[in-house]
C-alpha cells in the first residue's frame, strides 16, 4: 500500500511518541470519545500543509501542541512524520520511501521536512500535488463532513468539484 | 481545460448514479450543470437523488442517514474516476442503519483495492470489512495511547 | 427581570457541573456570562468544560462525542431547572461511544420521572431504559408505518 | 403522561392516518434511514406552530403535504393532532384533555384547532407558552442539533438562555 506509517509525538493528545503502520486495504481506528482518533486525523492533514485552523479545529497554529494534562506538563513542539511508500513512482521523486515531516513550536512557526531534509511548504504542496495529494477534502474526510457537499450552493459545489477533479 | 472537466464530470455523474444504486439498493440519481433556464446561476452542480420506491424531492428533505449515504456516493464516484493514493474517513457512517453500513461497508472494501483507507468508526460492520484494527485510548495521565487489535478484541457492546 | 434570569442562571450552571460530571464520569465544567474584560462582549455566556484528567482548553478541540455529551449536560440542566412537560430528542446519542451512551440512557431515565420523552435513537442502550418501544417503517409504496414493539423485536444488529 | 398522542395524517411521508400512542416515561422511536422518524418529530413542531421553514427542512409551507411516491399521488393536505393530558391544569384551559390540531392546503394556508374548533395561531402560541411548550429549542431537539450551542456566539447564546430559562 501506498501509506506507510504516521509518527506523532507532542501533536494534541499524543503527547508520547506514537506509531500508526498502516496495511494495504481498510485500517480501522475504534476507540471511546475523546481518546484521540480525530486527532489523528488532523495530524494527516497538518502534515500534507493544512493551514485553515477551522479544519483542524484551532485557533491558533501552537494549539496542535500538546497542552499538557492534569498529570502531564504542556510540550514545547509537535511533530508528524507521514512515510509513504513510492515504489511506483507516483510522488515526483527520485525515492522509494518518502517521508513528510511537519513540526511547530509555541513562537508558532512551523518547519517542513522531506526525507527528513529541511524543506519549504511550497516544496510540499508541490510534491504533494504531483501525487495528487493536494486535493484535501478528498483525502481526509472529517467528522460530521461527509454530507457538507449537499448543504453547498450549485456554484460553490462546482468549485469543489474542478479541484477534486 | 474545460473539456478535461467536463469529461471527468460525465465519468463521476455516471458513478455516482451506480453508486447511489448500490447504497441505496435501488432508486435513481444524478448530477447535473445548471444551464441557467431553472432560475439557479449558471454552470453550478445540481445533486438530484431519488431513494427507491419515492419521488424526486428537494435535497434539503432527505434524512440524515440518506444525506451520508448521498455524501458517500459523491465521494466514491470521485474517488474512483481520479484515485488518490489513501484516504482517511472519519465516522462518516455514524447516521446509517444496519442495511446502510452493510452495503457502505461493501461498496468501500471494493474500492481498497485500488486505495488505502483509514476508517475512523464507532459500528461493528465497518470493522469487520478492515484488513487491520487499530484501538486509540486515553491514559489515565490524558495521553493518547495506541496498540494493535484483532477483530476478537473489540467489545460486543451497542457500538463498539 | 434580570433578577429571575440571574436566579435561573446560577440553577442551571450548577446542574450543569453537575451533569456534566456525571456524563463524562468525572472532571468539571460551568458557565458563565461574560463581564466584557476578557476581550468578549458583556453578557455573553460561555461555557467550559474540562474532560476527566484533561486540562481546561477551547470548547473548538472537544470532540464530537464530547461535543454532544456536553449539548445533553446542557439541555438536561435547563429541563430540570424549568421543566417542559415532554420532550422530543432525535438522535442525540448519535456521536456518542458505549460508556457514555450508558451514562446518557441513566440520567435519561432519572429525568423521564417529570418530562414524558420521545426518544429517536439508533442504539441498543438507549432503546433498553424504553418504558415503550415503536418502530417507524417504509411500505413498500413509500409510506410511513407505525408499529408497537417490544424489547424482544428489536433486531440485535450492530445499531439498532 | 402530559403527552398523549400523535394523529398524523398526510403529513410528509404519514400519507395514511397513522397514530403514535405515547406512555409516561420513555418512549423510544426506532427504524432504517428515510422511514420517517425525524418526520413525526417534524410534526410535533409544527403542530406546536413553528414558522421556519430551516427547522421544518421545507422550502415552502405546503412542502409538509405527502408530495406522493412511486406508488401513491400527492395529497392535498397534512394534518397532525397533538393529544395532551391536562390532569392538573397545566394547560392555562379548562379541560381535561387539549388537542391541539394544525392542517395545511396546497394553497399555503395553515389552519389551526384547539379541541377541534378552529383557532387563530395566537390562541395556540397563547395556550402553550402558559403550559411552557413556546420555547421550541427545548421541546423538540432536532437531529444534528443537540450540541448547537458550543458553536454559538456568547451573545446569541445569551438569547437562547433567555428564551428558556
Ligand atoms: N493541543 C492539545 N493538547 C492536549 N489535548 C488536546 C489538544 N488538542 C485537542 N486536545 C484534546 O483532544 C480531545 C479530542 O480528541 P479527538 O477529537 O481526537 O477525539 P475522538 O477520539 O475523535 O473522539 P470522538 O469519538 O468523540 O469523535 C479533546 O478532549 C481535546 O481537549
Ligand atoms: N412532503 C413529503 N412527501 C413525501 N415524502 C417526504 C415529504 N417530506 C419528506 N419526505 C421524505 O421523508 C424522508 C425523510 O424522512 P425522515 O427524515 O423522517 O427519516 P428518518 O427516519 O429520520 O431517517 P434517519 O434515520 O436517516 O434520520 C425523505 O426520504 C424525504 O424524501
Ligand atoms: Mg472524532
Ligand atoms: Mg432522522
Amino acid at each position: 500500500g501506498r501509506l506507510r506509517e504516521l509518527r506523532l509525538h507532542g501533536f494534541k493528545t499524543f503527547a508520547d511518541p506514537t506509531r500508526f503502520v498502516f496495511e494495504p486495504g481498510i485500517n480501522a481506528v475504534i476507540g471511546p470519545n475523546g481518546s484521540g482518533k480525530s486527532n489523528m486525523a488532523d495530524a494527516v492533514r497538518w502534515v500534507l500543509g493544512e493551514q485553515s485552523n477551522r479544519s483542524l479545529r484551532t485557533r491558533r497554529g501552537d494549539d496542535v501542541i500538546f497542552t499538557g494534562s492534569q498529570q502531564r506538563r504542556p510540550q514545547g513542539m509537535a511533530e508528524a512524520i507521514l512515510t509513504l511508500d513510492n515504489f511506483d513512482g507516483w510522488l515526483p521523486i527520485d525515492f522509494g520511501e518518502v517521508s513528510i515531516g511537519r513540526r511547530a513550536y509555541r513562537s508558532g512557526e512551523s518547519e517542513y521536512l522531506i526525507n527528513g531534509a529541511p524543506a519549504r511548504l511550497r516544496d510540499v504542496v508541490e510534491l504533494l500535488a504531483g501525487g495528487r495529494l493536494g486535493a484535501n477534502e478528498l483525502v481526509v474526510v472529517g467528522q460530521g463532513t461527509v454530507d457538507a457537499a449537499l448543504s453547498l450552493r450549485p456554484e460553490e459545489r462546482r468549485q469543489l468539484f474542478e479541484e477534486a477533479a | 481545460i474545460g473539456e478535461r472537466f467536463h469529461t471527468a464530470f460525465a465519468a463521476i455523474g455516471r458513478r455516482f448514479n451506480e453508486y447511489c444504486r448500490l447504497l441505496f439498493a435501488g432508486g435513481s440519481a444524478s448530477l447535473r450543470v445548471s444551464d441557467g433556464t431553472d432560475g439557479e446561476a449558471p454552470g453550478g452542480i445540481e445533486i438530484v437523488v431519488q431513494p427507491p420506491g419515492k419521488r424526486l424531492q428537494r435535497l434539503s428533505m432527505l434524512s440524515g442517514g440518506e444525506r451520508a449515504l448521498t455524501g458517500v456516493a459523491l465521494l466514491f464516484s470521485m474517488l474512483s474516476v481520479n484515485p488518490v493514493p489513501f484516504c482517511i474517513l472519519d465516522e462518516v457512517d455514524a447516521a446509517l442503519d444496519e442495511a446502510n453500513i452493510g452495503r457502505f461497508a461493501e461498496a468501500l472494501r471494493t474500492l481498497s483495492a485500488q486505495i488505502d483507507f483509514v476508517v475512523i468508526t464507532h459500528n461493528r460492520a465497518t470493522i469487520e470489512v478492515a484488513d487491520t484494527i487499530y484501538g486509540v485510548t486515553m491514559t489515565d495521565a490524558a495521553v493518547s495511547r495506541v496498540l494493535s487489535l484483532r477483530l476478537a478484541d473489540v467489545p460486543v457492546g451497542a457500538t463498539a
